[in-house]
């Protein structure tokens, strides 16, 4: 149960223009009911290479044109997404390259090609038509050549030569598990072809590409989201939901950087994380990857050689939210060790100053994630309350960390990250300076109306 | 929560990641903010399409359509003063408050609660078979000064952070409870006064459990509220 899309590679948010036809000069067809049923129409002609398909009026507008055709050029649209034929866009080539569209024209050896329309130097027999797609002088394989694409080189001694263009198979390899994997092989290692990760059918399932948007999960490409053995895709088989993909594994595996890995703490989803902490959070004790019980798994050490599943450490091989192991005891499967302490990532502090700050008069101008402090007079990113104006006693210069409201834990700016109004800056408190404390006899409370709630439990909530 | 019994706590909410599933709690401080702890997210500048909070729900995995469940995206979110452990979480809309959704108070700043304050932690987290594993469990503790605290902790409890004891019985926050209110009881009021971080280990009978201590940064909550 193939879709029509699978034979499109779509840029989401993407027009294409062409600097030479009005926008309007192709017709919008208005009578579809999705993009499927606009790939059903492109798909068989000849002089079809892309479509528009307006996902507001949910209309499409087929395009003789693609990408790397000559004088267009790719723009952020709100309304479109751009499908292109993926023989036309790909750069490496499925089976023998029959299909091969691309534009590459020089030969393996470097030689440019000779334009398929010409007789000369080299004389053939082809006759370039819409159907064998043999334009300009790209490389192409009209008789079902094995090496793949080839074409008539512009040199009269080397009448013809392979253009070396890798399968699709070679043109990526697989480095650890697999999870970077964005290569363009879209068929499992059974030969089924992959279904596509935006569609819904023939298998339903989790993985909308918009909601992971850092598993690429592009088109019906082999990918690997749940941190399986290796890359995977769900099939057109509705006998069989998802299988491998048969990749090339990279060369030597280089062992992760040394500053990727943490033995103390973890960073991030502690992918990293070579520590030895073996018990989950609330203490139970947890189980060797190399055993079976109380719980089976699939994550075994051989299979997972990169991410050190050694003992019962507590690990990350699949991109969950932080280090876990299965534990050891069999009505609790799984379970975080979030008492593993987060490593600091703020940035290297600087300098340093006393009290709360309000006096430090230094030139750190970035936050302690390093993002670049805002000027104290500009007014974008983010339109201050505090400029040299208002509050000229606290010297507000250039875009200097500052601390003009007093802000008890130190110094601070707008930033120029459009997203963060303002952060702390990489400083720290004097070594000379505590801070006073705070554990005095409490002082009085005062409250709004909030922290009220209902106190009397109904015992009829618990039943549905 | 070890130890706890099913209750009603309607400012505590449910964190829920890309599949859906429950991993933190948090507090509603207003309409449309969160704070809950830094612990739950992996970094301050991780990608948030795809998480939501749920609200006005007591059940772990409410059905789809359950009256009165709120699923709210989160859209931004903003990481405490270095030390404090927390993080803000701005939603997509504010939530609708009822009898379900309630905000919690925030305390003065600086305020220290006295020793001895009866308070309650609440969340949807491990019960190691205490309690109720289908519904939010409310657990109740008692406050100490930090002084008593560091006798066992051996003086690391830091003044932004606060205890409460540990009971002879097994009682106290575990996994999935992070980020979840120690809310306190302060004149006729709910008060967040502390935050569930991880410890060591979870409900470790008589051993004194470790929150952040929600006055300390007040000011800094405020404030990003205001700047935004």
């Amino acid at each position: 149960q193939r879709s029509p899309l699978n034979d499109f590679q779509v840029l989401r948010g993407t027009e294409l223009q062409h600097l030479l036809h009005a926008a309007g000069s192709r017709s919008w067809q208005e009578d579809v009911a999705d993009a499927e049923e606009c790939a059903g129409r492109c798909r068989p002609l000849l002089d079809c290479r892309a479509f528009h398909y307006n996902v507001s009026s949910q209309g499409c507008q087929l395009l003789p044109w693609t990408q790397y055709s000559p004088h267009t050029r790719l723009q952020r649209s709100g309304q479109c997404d751009l499908f292109q034929k993926k023989d036309y866009v790909r750069s490496c080539i499925m089976d023998n390259g029959v299909g091969y569209r691309g534009t590459l024209a020089t030969t393996a050896g470097g030689l440019p090609c000779q334009r398929w329309s010409h007789k000369f130097p080299n004389d053939h027999r082809y006759t370039p038509t819409l159907r064998n797609g043999l334009e300009e002088n790209f490389c192409r394989n009209p008789d079902g050549d094995p090496r793949g694409p080839w074409c008539y080189t512009t040199d009269s001694s080397v009448r013809f030569q392979s253009c070396g263009i890798k399968s699709c198979r070679e043109a990526a390899c697989v480095r650890c598990n697999g999870e970077e994997y964005r290569g363009a092989v879209d068929r499992t290692e059974s030969g089924r072809e992959c279904q596509r990760w935006d569609l819904q059918h023939p298998h339903p399932h989790p993985f909308e590409p918009g909601k992971f948007l850092d598993k690429g999960l592009d088109d019906n490409y082999c990918r690997n989201p749940d941190g399986s053995e290796r890359p995977w895709c769900y099939t057109t088989d509705p006998q069989l939901p998802r299988e491998f993909c048969d990749l090339p594994r990279c060369g030597s595996e280089a062992p992760p950087r040394p500053e990727a890995t943490t033995l103390h703490c973890f960073r991030g989803k502690g992918e990293g994380y070579r520590g030895s902490a073996n018990t989950t959070a609330a203490g139970v004790p947890c189980q060797r990857w190399d055993a079976q019980s109380p719980h089976r798994h699939s994550f075994a050490p051989a299979k997972y050689a990169c991410k050190d599943l050694r003992e019962n450490f507590c690990r990350n091989p699949d991109g969950s939210e932080a280090p876990w192991c299965f534990t050891s005891r069999p009505g609790m499967r799984v379970a975080f060790c979030y008492q593993i302490r987060r490593c600091a990532d703020d940035v290297r502090s600087e300098d340093c100053y006393h009290g709360a700050g309000e006096l430090y008069r230094g030139s750190v101008s970035k936050t302690r994630k390093g993002v670049a402090c805002q000027r104290w007079a500009a007014k974008t990113p983010h339109q201050p309350q505090f400029t040299p104006t208002s509050v000229p006693h606290a010297q507000l210069e250039e875009n200097f960390c500052r601390n003009p409201d007093g802000d008890r834990h130190g110094p601070w700016c707008y930033t120029t990250d459009p997203g963060t109004p303002f952060d702390y800056c990489a400083l720290r408190r004097c070594e000379s300076d505590q801070p006073p404390s705070i554990l005095e006899p409490p002082d009085q409370v005062p409250f709004e109306e909030c922290g009220k709630r209902v106190d009397h439990w109904r015992p009829h909530l618990k039943l549905r | 929560v070890v130890g706890g019994q099913p209750g009603n706590s309607p400012w505590t909410v449910s964190l829920r990641n890309r599949q859906g599933q429950h991993f933190c709690g948090g507090s509603l401080v207003k309409e449309q903010w969160v704070l809950t702890a830094r612990q739950c997210f992996s970094s301050c500048h991780a990608p948030l399409v795809g998480y939501e909070v749920w609200l006005g729900t007591l059940f772990h995995n409410p059905q789809p359509g359950e009256p009165g469940l709120q699923r709210v995206p989160v859209t931004k979110m903003v990481c405490g003063p270095s030390g404090s452990q927390l993080v803000l979480l701005k939603l997509e809309r504010p939530a609708a408050l009822n009898q379900r959704v309630a905000l919690i108070c925030l305390p003065p700043e600086q305020y220290v609660v006295p020793p001895g304050t009866k308070c309650e932690i609440a969340g949807w987290g491990e019960t190691k078979g205490t309690g109720d594993d289908t519904v939010l469990n409310v657990a109740s503790l008692r406050v100490i000064s930090n002084q008593e605290c560091n006798v066992k902790h051996r003086g690391r409890v830091q003044e932004s952070e606060m205890c409460t004891e540990g009971p002879l019985a097994p009682v106290g926050a575990c996994e999935g409870d992070y980020g979840g209110p120690l809310a306190c009881f302060t004149l006729d009021c709910w008060v967040l006064e502390g935050i569930i971080i991880p410890n060591r280990v979870c409900a470790r009978p008589r051993w004194p459990a470790v929150f952040t201590r929600v006055s300390v940064f007040v000011d800094w909550i405020h404030k990003v509220l205001r700047l935004d």
